[in-house]
């Protein structure tokens, strides 16, 4: 008997476009490149039934089950990045030193349930 | 306030203890070595799969960091030394900008020599060569004291001077580590002695960072950067077995 909202393929699980301009946080005096990142970010519903173009996880699916059948009780899951992939950044340290680092896990690639 | 403690939050899972405050303003800014561009633009052109950003492929070795650690070592003319007509310069590479957590896996000494004759006398005579020596100041030494007694050579070779920059390289690993503790950093000195001149024609350095107005051959600019590369092991997870 549970109530379920319609979910239209806009609002499903999946990885949105976010460009980080470091300017827009004010890190445009020390770090040299990139100027900003495609970052992206996961965002939307893990609906029941879980297809297989939501890269649910084998808890996904028991979860969303358990929520179809006790909404209240039970959350969704949750939409969240499952493949990232890593960015380099130039910059100056309080020394001025030049400084090249590589950072894992800062762009979104793929998201799932 | 908020902000400003989520925005440390965040610096700190970037591995940095705020944000960095270049000293910028009216001083020119450090050139980004081209070296490290270059490595710069071959990570931004690697696909995902393919690249490791734990390693550097460049130096072979493990790290997520590379660091051109500026020389803050001055100038020290011939009068302390007991080389009258020798350059002395003391290198000091501040390695208290690595944070403990990183393991150092590379130091590389890089000196360059940039020599540019202005007399076309010398560019006549040929190029000219240098004796480089290097040595690692073990303590302090007090006024008066012999310096020599406080060094250890590390290196000794000869450099040709040529219009073309030219370079020497040394991993100073184990001694940058040993950089790291506090007060343990005495930095090194480099000596240098020009070649195939007959010494009468050669004129004592004076005190201070000024070269003599007339040497017998014009001196190279001195460059020295110390590579560091360092691994930060809460930012770099061991590689997923496919």
């Amino acid at each position: 008997s549970a109530i379920h909202l319609p979910v239209t393929p806009s609002n499903v699980c999946k990885a949105r476009r976010l460009y980080i301009d470091f300017k827009d946080v004010g890190w445009q005096d020390w770090i040299i490149a990139p100027q900003g990142y495609m970052a992206n970010y996961c965002h939307g519903e893990c609906p029941f039934p879980l297809s297989e173009s939501l890269n649910g996880t084998n808890h996904a699916i028991l979860q969303t089950l358990v929520h179809s059948l006790d909404p209240h009780g039970t959350p969704q899951p949750c939409c969240v990045p499952i493949r990232l992939s890593p960015i380099s950044m130039l910059y100056y340290d309080n020394n001025d030193n030049v400084v090249l680092r590589h950072y894992q896990d800062m762009v979104v690639d793929e998201c799932g349930c | 306030e908020e902000m400003k403690s989520q925005e440390r939050l965040f610096l700190s899972s970037l591995g940095l203890s705020g944000r960095p405050r270049p000293a910028g303003g009216h001083q020119p800014r450090r050139r980004v070595p081209s070296a490290l561009w270059r490595m710069f633009r071959r990570s931004e052109n690697m696909q995902a799969q393919e690249s490791d950003p734990c390693t550097v492929s460049e130096y072979g070795v493990r790290g997520n960091i590379i660091r051109y650690v500026q020389d803050q070592g001055r100038l020290v003319s011939g009068w302390s030394s007991s080389c009258q007509v020798c350059l002395e310069k003391q290198l000091f590479f501040n390695m208290s900008v690595l944070q403990p957590v990183e393991l150092l896996s590379l130091a590389q000494l890089e000196i360059k020599f940039h020599w540019k004759p202005f007399r076309s006398a010398e560019l006549l005579q040929g190029p000219r060569a240098l004796s480089v020596s290097l040595y690692k100041v073990i303590r302090a030494t007090l006024r008066g004291a012999n310096p020599q007694a406080n060094r250890r050579l590390l290196l000794s070779q000869s450099v040709r001077l040529q219009p073309e920059p030219s370079s020497i390289t040394m991993d100073l690993t184990s001694l940058a580590e040993s950089w790291r503790k506090p007060g343990r950093n005495y930095g090194l000195v480099l000596e240098l002695l020009p070649l195939s001149v007959d010494p009468e024609e050669l004129l004592p350095f004076h005190p201070g960072n000024s070269l003599p107005l007339e040497p017998a051959l014009t001196l190279p600019l001195i460059q020295a950067s110390l590579v560091a590369v360092s691994l930060n092991p809460h930012q770099c997870r061991s590689r997923q077995r496919r």
